[in-house]
């Protein structure tokens, strides 16, 4: 278990460097917009970061000595979430527009030709709003990113093998592992212990609307898809599937 | 095989 060993900041720069390139979506955008132009854009994109996403939480450290059942359960359970955070992060500096790709960037008004999707807009412009207040460092992000991964899924039934068991200890260490390099992180930033705590719980709390924003999200694609407004395929319709099977 | 497990298990090139 090399990651118990391992310190706050050596975690940091491992997760650092798992972090995945910038993704382009490559399409020549026609504006305006049409819903279904935009909502296939949307799912281009998403579908080139979930295999990068993949990637990356294998980059986690301990991430792949989880049962494969596990890792699999994770990532199912949390891809939207993730998409979400890393969209934040890189509109963080751009009020009022949301930077999907260096070269898919859309305002809040654009979001107008697709049914339901302002609702969500609005959501995340205002969960980027707060990392904005907070000046989210990049050390935080990061870890925020790994918390989501690795608390995505806590499961309501015990582990029933010694593998299952295994595994689901090594993910509470896991836990344990980021939160300390959470803690770790924000103790760089010049703060009394008092506006550590403050931030540790702020930062903690975003992680709720985050969520919040995520299901909403499920909701609206699996929506589109079943109205058949925009095909949804390959990973994204695996991920996607994952989330909606169960909920049903 | 899902293109999930698949991505898992492939090792890093």
């Amino acid at each position: 278990n090399h990651q118990s060993t391992m310190s706050p900041e050596e975690f940091i720069s491992r997760i650092m460097e798992a972090e995945p390139p910038e993704i382009y979506l490559m399409e020549d955008l026609k504006k305006p917009f049409t819903e279904a132009s935009m909502m296939m854009s949307l799912t281009n994109l998403a579908d080139k970061e979930l295999v990068l996403m993949i990637s990356w939480a294998k980059k986690i450290p301990g991430f792949v000595e989880l049962s494969l059942a596990d890792q699999i359960h994770l990532l199912k359970c949390c891809w939207l979430e993730i998409l979400m955070l890393g969209l934040m992060w890189r509109s963080v500096d751009h009020p009022g527009k949301l930077i999907f790709s260096p070269d898919f960037k859309l305002s809040r008004e654009e979001g107008q030709c697709v049914e339901g999707i302002m609702e969500i807009f609005d959501m995340l412009l205002a969960a980027t709003s707060r990392f904005r207040e907070l000046k989210l460092q990049r050390e935080e992000y990061v870890c925020l990113k790994a918390m989501i991964l690795l608390n995505s899924n806590l499961s309501t039934s015990s582990p029933q093998t010694t593998e299952e068991l295994e595994s689901r200890n090594k993910l509470l260490r896991l836990l344990d592992s980021v939160i300390d390099a959470l803690v770790w992180a924000i103790s760089k930033l010049g703060l009394s212990t008092q506006q550590q705590t403050l931030r540790l719980g702020h930062l903690a709390m975003l992680l709720s609307h985050i969520r919040h924003v995520s299901n909403k999200g499920m909701d609206h694609l699996s929506n589109m898809k079943r109205k058949n407004v925009v095909l949804v395929y390959n990973l994204l319709l695996e991920m996607l599937d994952a989330n909606t099977s169960s909920s049903s | 095989h899902t293109k999930l497990l698949q991505l898992l298990t492939t090792k890093p090139e």
